[in-house]
């Protein structure tokens, strides 16, 4: 009567593949230029490379043929692992505990699922290692329903020069004419975010060049170790399972977990009340259990570090928004390190004020996560939920009025509301920074605001 | 430098599980009573059984240690699909064209998952499907790296009865006190959008019962075939693979596609310029790809049919919603079935004015999809959109006033935004039709309305 099967994760991105972002050919079109981008931002800025992004967007056949070309002088790609990255679902080498805008080791797959099936055809990768040798150039599709890459043609020549780095091209269904607008906004939030990267788009009909306002960049995150808030039984058993076996309980804890030195961790075996020289073979799944719920309860950890973590920070969060706002005035905060349920935060806001920002009746808000521009969803977003209720009128602004509101989450786990990061869920801690950061950028806006009437007042005597 | 890695479903969903609604005890609670009831809601329903449905839910262990306790009359589950039903993501009976609640073969999964890391506790199951001669007794885990059942124990004896269903019982951290008020709101609206389903409540310090007002049922939807409109490549190329190669061309299209008769094949392959007598076998991939495009551009196919779908009908939806809602009047639409992207779908609507439904600013809306109560993100969902753009008072509804709105989506690929299924993506065809459907009952709201301010104006007299 009823049919059992099983689904492979290609197989079910591809029967649900709106859910990614993928769901028709304008947002199609717009969520592959994404994934091409952020790739690009993350293989150049986690190694402090300064980004030179290009993107070249061509109508290849009238009315909906699309061609997209991306590339990079990122770290590049090992030659061997060019298949799996372009053609197998959940592969990537952004499962670690670092803030990278890439999470889940889906994105470009998404994009060359679309491709094949709505042309047929493969995408086209060249790259090459910094150390490598060789450049490779490949032709990729997907076996779908057995989440493997096809490898169409792969072709090595040695390297004659220094290039590394990343090209990628896709041949998609996608319509460009309905699609430019959101294109060309996210390219344009994107140079916003990273002030420090060469962006170059040519489009049909359009060229945005965005040249590089500073060299400085943020120092790239290391990867972390997990806190003891955010752990549950399965972490915490495998972590018991990798270890030395013979590692005694305290130097588990202490070579594990985000942040426990000596101190804390003789602070919170004795309160525990457990034997630090316990060897870890000798833990009982129910002192397991204990040793969780003891872990997740002891109040003494320390807070989570920013060493995961890569703000912007607020000096080139001010350079962004005036490369791109050009406001009369700005103001930047990028607070102290958060966390939530053992994850590490920070959030950093600018407020943006006359210039070129035109007259509104609420606030524009630019919403960025591991400076990904966030375009979609705002009515479900933390950030409009916190914008809209403050009161502005307490910071002297009465609308309609000339301010946007920039808000950046960095966190080594952006709660966002789904596979395709459009917008930020309502994490109560998360809100709350958001909701302090804003205010404390309201209060210098005051001032200055305070400032401009007074000087109007005397010019008008 | 980077380090690259694969993910199993499973990994990736232990790793996300917030994306599937199971973001802290409170929520996971919720989204777990969600997916204990839509099951058992469908083993029952698809299969023309009048659903009886037992949910108990208890503290084990103050202050967070929960006992949940589902159980069904339905089909019950054969016990050799048992381990993967409940261990494996991606694995499942609903991966066909019917509308039904599941879709994703993911649910349960997360249920069991979100236990397992919280308390260590396997779940337990005992089913029986309706012409087995035993009943199987399961405790199953599951192995989250590898995406395999671990069969803690498994249990079978003779059935002595003519019993058949299905009991699952899970422990699990989970927040009673902060979950319970949606929880009782879900379960309520389940009540109204099934009004010949019994369905019995227990939970701390709470029991609700809900005895069915009727024994009609909608007629359960049949599996259909996909429509030309909504295939692309990759569906194409596999249709005809799995089919015998020797077909021709004319017979494939009427055998594998929705709708298609002699007549319109003819008319279609007449239209394309194809030879309808060539084999399957003889097609080249420049062939197919034309096929495509041919049968996507065509316009003569039939409209989508309803055989797939299962609305309530009007009468049922009125039932419900009195049930429930005790309004002094109910107005209830079920429109004709429409598409979009060659996926059929059904709107209904119901308006619900005064009696026990309280004075409001602006309409109280309750949101179901293919029977499903959708209780968060309203603010990104097609049918608030629709609400909100909807000028009342040309129906002489004035706010305050005491106005429900109750909008059903029937599909069989409802377009919901995440796996979390809370909120439906704003598809064109969609938000036409809820219009549709809202004015459409909002004009015999306004005859109502007309009638008792005549009613109240001779009164006065
Ligand atoms: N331009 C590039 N340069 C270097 N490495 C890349 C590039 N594009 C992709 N990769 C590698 O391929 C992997 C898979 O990319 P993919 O976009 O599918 O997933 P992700 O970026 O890890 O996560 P997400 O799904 O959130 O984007 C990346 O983790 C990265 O290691
Ligand atoms: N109470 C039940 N009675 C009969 N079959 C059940 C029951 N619960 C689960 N199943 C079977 O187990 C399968 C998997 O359930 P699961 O909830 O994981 O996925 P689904 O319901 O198919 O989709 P979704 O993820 O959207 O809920 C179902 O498709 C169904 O065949
Ligand atoms: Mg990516
Ligand atoms: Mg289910």
């Amino acid at each position: 009567e009823e049919r059992y099967e099983s689904l492979s994760p290609s197989e079910f991105f591809y029967r649900n593949r709106e859910i990614a972002g993928f769901s028709n050919p304008t947002r199609a079109l717009y969520q592959t230029v994404r994934e091409l981008v952020e790739n690009s931002l993350d293989a150049t800025e986690l190694h402090k490379i300064p980004p030179d992004i290009k993107i070249i967007i061509s109508i290849k056949e009238p009315p909906d043929l699309v061609s997209i070309l991306v590339e990079d002088n990122g770290i590049g790609i090992p030659h061997e692992e060019v298949p799996f990255v372009f053609g197998r679902v959940f592969y990537g080498s952004k499962y670690v505990l670092r803030q990278s805008r890439g999470v889940f080791g889906l994105g470009i797959k998404m994009a060359v699922l679309y491709a094949q099936i709505t042309t047929g055809k493969p995408i086209w990768i060249r790259t090459s290692t910094m150390n490598s040798k060789i450049i490779a150039e490949y032709r990729i599709k997907m076996d779908i329903s057995r989440n493997m890459p096809i490898v169409i043609s792969a072709n090595f020549r040695k390297k004659r020069s220094k290039w590394h780095g990343t090209i990628v091209k896709l041949i998609t269904k996608g319509n460009w004419t309905l699609a430019r607008r959101r294109i060309e906004d996210y390219i344009r939030r994107t140079a916003m975010i990273t002030p420090y990267a060469d962006i170059y788009f040519k489009g049909p009909d359009v060229e945005l060049i965005f040249k590089r306002n500073t060299r400085k960049m943020p120092t790239p995150p290391k990867v972390g170790k997990p806190h003891p808030y955010g752990i549950d039984l399965e972490m915490l058993r495998r972590l018991i399972e990798i270890h030395n076996r013979n590692i005694t309980l305290r130097d588990f804890i202490m070579k594990c977990f985000e942040g426990v030195g000596e101190g804390i961790a003789h602070n919170f075996l004795e309160w525990a009340r457990l034997n630090g020289d316990k060897k870890l073979k000798d833990l009982s799944t129910s002192e397991i259990e204990n040793l969780l719920n003891k872990m997740k309860s002891y109040r003494g950890w320390r807070r989570p570090r920013a060493l995961s973590l890569s703000p912007l920070g607020e000096d080139l969060l001010r350079k962004g928004i005036e490369r791109i706002l050009s406001p009369e005035y700005v103001v930047t905060v990028t607070r102290k390190t958060s966390s939530y349920s053992g994850n590490p935060f920070i959030v950093e806001v600018g407020l943006a004020w006359g210039g070129k920002i035109p007259m509104v009746r609420s606030p524009i808000l630019y919403r960025f996560a591991n400076k990904i521009p966030l375009l979609y969803d705002e009515g479900v977003d933390v950030a409009r939920q916190v914008v809209d209720k403050i009161d502005w009128s307490l910071y002297r602004v009465k609308f309609p009025a000339p301010l946007a509101v920039i808000v950046h989450l960095c966190s080594t786990k952006v709660p966002f509301k789904g596979v395709g990061k459009e917008a930020i869920a309502d994490v109560v801690e998360v809100e709350k920074e958001i909701e302090n950061a804003i205010k404390e950028a309201a209060r210098s806006l005051r001032k200055y605001l305070t400032l401009i009437e007074r000087k109007r007042a005397l010019i008008a005597k």
